[in-house]
């Protein structure tokens, strides 16, 4: 474990706990992609399937444990939550999981490091986190409203990637045979598309700011 | 020196 893999981690970690905890608080899901966060829970359960096979740490399982409560927690209040779900706009959250789904299970199934049962499930939950954000991206463009995404929440996620980026290369060279191009590429697609997501972000916040100027 | 089985990253 060095220290990129570890902030990583941390910023992860912290970045669904942010939301969920911003949902439970302020009893709204107003500009939440649930597709999004379904995907991402998805991502979880389909990756960590090991979870009871192979032990690698105390730390590892534990982690496991909080990203599976946490983003199917997140995924209870959007749908489930009597005050919470009234705020979610379903009419604009559109994104068709089929266009995701499909090329990922597609994808998984010829591209891979190992043609298993296991293998391949970790594999797709790896290009899926790649392209989990898009469904968030349409809504965002769609709606424009930033109010629930806070700049916390996309600091956290964005830092993430980057320290994860980092980890890699860290990794590559202090560790012997640490060559991994799958989750590698997957990793670059995602911090790409997160690039968008933040310019998006960035957009709406810089007119939102000139449409709260008094007059 | 080989790796270890599994994925040791989340």
């Amino acid at each position: 474990m060095n220290i990129f893999r570890l902030a990583g981690d941390m910023t992860h970690l912290a970045s669904v706990l942010v939301l969920l905890l911003k949902i439970h608080t302020i009893k709204s899901c107003a500009g939440i992609s649930l597709k999004t966060q379904e995907l991402y829970a998805i991502v979880f359960a389909t990756r960590y399937l090991d979870i009871f096979t192979d032990f690698i740490s105390l730390y590892n399982t534990i982690m496991k444990l909080i990203f599976l409560g946490s983003s199917f927690s997140i995924v209870w209040y959007i749908r489930q939550h009597k005050i919470v779900r009234r705020s979610y706009d379903k009419d604009q959250d559109t994104f068709r999981y089929v266009f995701i789904v499909l090329p990922c299970i597609f994808l998984a199934l010829i591209i891979n490091e190992k043609f298993t049962f296991k293998e391949v499930m970790w594999t797709f939950s790896l290009y899926l986190e790649a392209v989990a954000i898009l469904p968030q991206l349409v809504l965002l463009q769609r709606t424009r409203n930033i109010d629930n995404l806070t700049g916390q929440y996309v600091f956290l996620l964005g830092a993430y990637r980057a320290l994860y980026i980092l980890n890699w290369i860290y990794r590559y060279f202090t560790e012997p045979h640490y060559i991994h191009w799958i989750p590698w590429i997957a990793g670059i697609v995602q911090t790409l598309l997160y690039g968008d997501f933040f310019y998006y972000y960035f957009h709406s916040w810089k007119n939102n700011k000139k449409l709260q100027l008094p007059a | 020196e080989l790796e270890p089985e599994g994925h040791d990253e989340l």
